[in-house]
C-alpha cells in the first residue's frame, strides 16, 4: 500500500503544466527580474 | 368595534384549537388594527401581524403570511420585546423558505441558530429548536442557487463545529467540497425534505432537481477542462439538451465561468483563479501526500 | 526551568509594583519577554484586521526591569489610529474579561496594550504617543506594542517592536538607537515629530514545554503550508502601494538634489551626513523592497524545480 501511495504521489507531478500557467510563472518571474533591474 | 374585536378574538380561539389554522388567521386579519376608534400600540400591532402570519404558516400559505409580516416589519425595529422579535424572525425565515428565497432562508434561519440565551421573556429555548434551525439552514443552502454567495454560506455553514453532529453532515460536506453527488445521495436527502422543497418546477423538474444538477454540473467544472453536451448529460443524468439549458442560465446568471460552442456542442469552463495559485493548492496537496506517506511509514516502523 | 515563568507570586509582584521604580527612572523597563501564547495571538489578531487597525491588551507582570507579558487578548475597537484612548469604548469589556480571567486561573494583570499598523512599520504616532502617555499616567507599569502584519507577510519575520513613554518635557540623555525602518511618505511626519518621545525595549520570546510540544506537532502544518504560499502573489496591493511610496520619495529626494546642484540649499542640510540624505534613505528603501521581492521569487523558483521539472 506504501509503494501505491507512493507512486500515486510521483504521478501527480508536475504539479502543474498549462499554457496559462507557463505565462504567468514568467510573467511574473520577468516582474521580479525587471524591478531588480530598475533598483539597481 | 370593541365587540366584534372580542368575537373574532374568540372565533379564531377555537378555530385553532380544532386546528383550522387558515379559518383563524382569516377571522384575526379582519381586525383593523389601524383604527381610529381603537388605539393599540405598536407592540399589540405587532403581536396580532405575528400571530396571523404565524397561523398561515401552519398552513404553509406564504403569500398571506407574508403579507402580515410586511406589515411587521416596520414595527418590530422599535419593539423591545424580544419573545415577539424572535416570532417574527422564525416567521420571516419559513417565508422565505416557502417562497424558495433559499440562500435569504439560510441566512436568516443560521441567524437564529445561533441565540445564545436559552431563556427569552417566558419562552425557553431548548437544543433542539436550535438544531433544527440549524438542520434548516443547511437544507435551503444545499437547495440554493449554485454560486459564489451560495459558497461564501456554505463555508459559514461547513466551519461550525455544530454542523458537524447534524444528519445532514455529509451531504454539506460533499457540496462544499464540490463534489459530485450521486443519486443514492440525492435520494437520502431527498427524504429530510418538506413538501415545498420537492415542488414542481414550470419545466417539470423538482427544485431538488434543479440545485443537484447545478451542483453537479458546478463539480464538474472542476475536474475537466471542457465537456460535451452528451458527456454532460450523461454525467448529469439528464438530456443533453437539458443540461446546455441549464449551463446557458448558469453562464448568464453569472454563477459559472465557461463559454458554450453550439456548433460542435462543447462547453468549455473556464476557471475563476490564477494559475499560480491553482499551483500553490496543488503543492499543498502533494505535500500533504509526502506527510501521509511518512506518517505510514513511521507507523509502520519503517 | 522553562515552565517557572508561569507562575504567578501575588505578593513579590505587588512588593515590586509598590516600589514604583518608573517613577524616579522614565528608562527603568529595558525589556519585554514576550510568550509564544500572547505572541501568536496578536499577530493572528492583527493579521485578521486586514488593512484596519485592531487594538487589544496584554496581561503580565514585571521582574526588576524586564516586563513579561503571558497573555493577550484582543478588544471589540477598530480603528486606533483615528482617536486618543480608543479603548475607552472597550472599559465594560475589558473589566468583564478581566475579572472572568481572574476566575479561570489567569491572575495577572493587565500591563500594556498593543495595535497594528498594517503596512506602514512599528512605531509610535501622535496619537498613540498621546495614549500612551495617558496610560502610564495612570496604570502603570504599561506597556505598548505594535505590530505590522503586512510586513510580517513580506518579511518572513514577525514585524513587532514594544515602547514606553516618557513623561512630558522630559529629555532623554541621548538618542534611542533603533533599527532602520522605511516609513511610507504620509507618516513621515507623524513619526518624525514624536519619535523622541519615546524609546523601544529589546524585545525576547519564551515559550512552556507544552508550548514547545505543541508546535513541533505543528511543524507539519508549517512547512506544507510555507512550500503552498506565495510572498509574492499575498501581498501584491502591499508591494504596489511601497514602490508607489518609493516614487513619491524619489522624486523629492531628486527635487532636493537639483536644489543642492545650484547652492540654494540651507546650511543646516548640508551638515547631514551622507548616509542620512534622502537619497540615501530611498535607495536603502529600494533595496529592501527588492531584497523581499527577490526572496519571493528564489522561492518560487525553488518550487518550480522540486515540483514541476519532474516528468515520469
Amino acid at each position: 500500500s506504501l509503494l501505491r501511495q507512493v507512486s500515486s504521489l510521483v504521478r501527480r507531478l508536475p504539479a502543474m503544466e498549462s499554457e496559462k500557467f507557463q505565462d504567468e510563472f514568467l510573467t511574473e518571474y520577468n516582474d521580479t527580474l525587471l524591478m531588480t533591474y530598475l533598483a539597481v | 368595534e370593541e365587540q366584534v374585536v372580542v368575537i373574532r378574538e374568540k372565533l379564531a380561539e377555537l378555530y385553532e384549537s380544532e386546528q383550522q389554522w387558515s379559518k383563524a388567521a382569516q377571522m384575526l386579519s379582519g381586525i383593523d388594527l389601524d383604527s381610529g376608534i381603537r388605539m393599540l400600540d405598536d407592540t399589540n400591532k405587532l403581536s396580532k401581524c405575528v400571530q396571523i402570519a404565524r397561523l398561515y404558516l401552519e398552513d404553509d400559505d406564504a403569500v398571506n403570511a407574508e403579507a402580515f409580516i410586511n406589515k411587521a416589519s416596520f414595527l418590530v425595529t422599535n419593539s423591545n420585546q424580544e419573545v415577539l422579535n424572535l416570532q417574527y424572525r422564525v416567521c420571516y425565515a419559513r417565508i422565505l423558505d416557502l417562497k424558495r428565497k433559499f440562500l435569504e432562508a439560510a441566512v436568516r434561519y443560521y441567524g437564529i441558530s445561533q441565540i445564545e440565551q436559552r431563556q427569552i421573556g417566558d419562552e425557553e429555548i431548548d437544543e433542539n429548536a436550535l438544531e433544527q434551525a440549524l438542520s434548516a439552514a443547511v437544507t435551503c443552502t444545499i437547495l440554493a442557487g449554485a454560486g459564489p454567495q451560495r459558497s461564501r454560506v456554505l463555508a459559514t455553514l461547513y466551519k461550525d463545529e455544530r454542523c458537524s453532529k447534524l444528519k445532514i453532515y455529509p451531504i454539506l460536506q460533499k457540496v462544499y467540497l464540490e463534489r459530485i453527488l450521486r443519486k443514492p445521495e440525492i435520494d437520502a436527502f431527498a427524504e429530510e425534505l418538506k413538501p415545498h422543497q420537492k415542488a414542481l418546477l414550470p419545466d417539470k423538474s423538482t427544485v431538488l432537481d434543479r440545485a443537484m444538477i447545478e451542483h453537479n454540473l458546478l463539480s464538474a467544472t472542476r475536474s475537466t477542462y471542457f465537456c460535451s453536451f452528451d458527456e454532460l448529460g450523461t454525467l448529469l443524468g439528464i438530456d443533453p439538451r437539458k443540461a446546455e439549458k441549464i449551463a446557458s442560465r448558469m453562464i448568464c446568471e453569472d454563477r459559472m465561468r465557461g463559454s458554450i460552442d453550439q456548433v460542435e456542442a462543447v462547453i468549455h469552463f473556464e476557471d475563476d483563479s490564477e494559475g499560480l495559485q491553482q499551483w500553490d493548492q496543488q503543492i499543498a496537496g502533494l505535500c500533504q501526500a509526502v506527510n501521509d506517506i511518512l506518517d505510514s511509514m513511521s507507523s509502520k516502523g519503517i | 526551568a522553562m515552565d517557572e515563568v508561569y507562575r504567578f507570586d501575588e505578593v513579590a509582584n505587588a512588593r515590586a509594583l509598590q516600589q514604583k521604580p518608573w517613577a524616579n527612572d522614565p528608562h527603568h523597563y529595558r525589556r519585554v519577554r514576550i510568550s509564544a501564547l500572547a505572541l501568536l495571538k496578536m499577530v493572528v489578531h492583527a493579521r485578521s484586521g486586514g488593512t484596519i487597525e485592531i487594538m487589544g491588551l496584554m496581561q503580565g507582570k514585571v521582574d526588576g526591569d524586564t516586563m513579561v507579558v503571558m497573555d493577550a487578548f484582543a478588544l471589540p475597537v477598530e480603528g486606533t489610529e483615528t482617536r486618543v484612548n480608543a479603548q475607552a469604548d472597550a472599559y465594560e469589556y475589558m473589566v468583564d474579561y478581566s475579572t472572568i480571567n481572574k476566575q479561570a486561573g489567569r491572575l495577572e494583570n493587565v500591563i500594556g496594550w498593543y495595535h497594528s499598523h498594517p503596512g506602514y512599520g512599528c512605531w509610535l504616532s501622535g496619537i498613540d504617543v498621546s495614549t500612551q502617555m495617558l496610560n502610564q499616567t495612570y496604570q502603570e507599569p504599561f506597556l505598548a506594542v505594535v505590530i505590522d502584519p503586512t510586513r510580517t507577510v513580506s518579511a518572513g519575520k514577525v514585524e513587532i517592536g514594544a515602547f514606553r513613554t516618557y513623561p512630558k518635557d522630559y529629555k532623554p540623555p541621548d538618542d534611542p538607537i533603533s533599527e532602520y525602518q522605511t516609513i511610507p511618505l504620509n507618516k513621515i511626519e507623524d513619526f518624525g515629530v514624536h519619535c523622541k518621545q519615546y524609546y523601544p525595549l529589546d524585545i525576547t520570546y519564551f515559550k512552556s514545554s507544552l508550548d514547545s510540544h505543541l508546535l513541533d506537532l505543528l511543524w507539519n502544518k508549517y512547512w506544507v503550508n510555507t512550500l503552498s504560499s506565495s510572498p509574492l502573489l499575498g501581498n501584491r496591493d502591499y508591494v504596489a502601494g511601497q514602490i508607489f511610496d518609493l516614487a513619491d520619495k524619489l522624486e523629492q529626494a531628486e527635487g532636493q538634489l537639483a536644489h543642492s546642484r545650484f547652492g540654494m540649499l540651507m546650511s543646516s542640510q548640508r551638515k547631514k551626513e551622507p548616509e542620512d540624505s534622502p537619497l540615501a534613505k530611498v535607495t536603502r528603501d529600494s533595496s529592501k523592497i527588492t531584497a523581499e521581492q527577490v526572496h519571493g521569487l528564489m522561492s518560487q523558483v525553488i518550487k518550480d524545480i522540486l515540483f514541476n521539472s519532474v516528468h515520469p
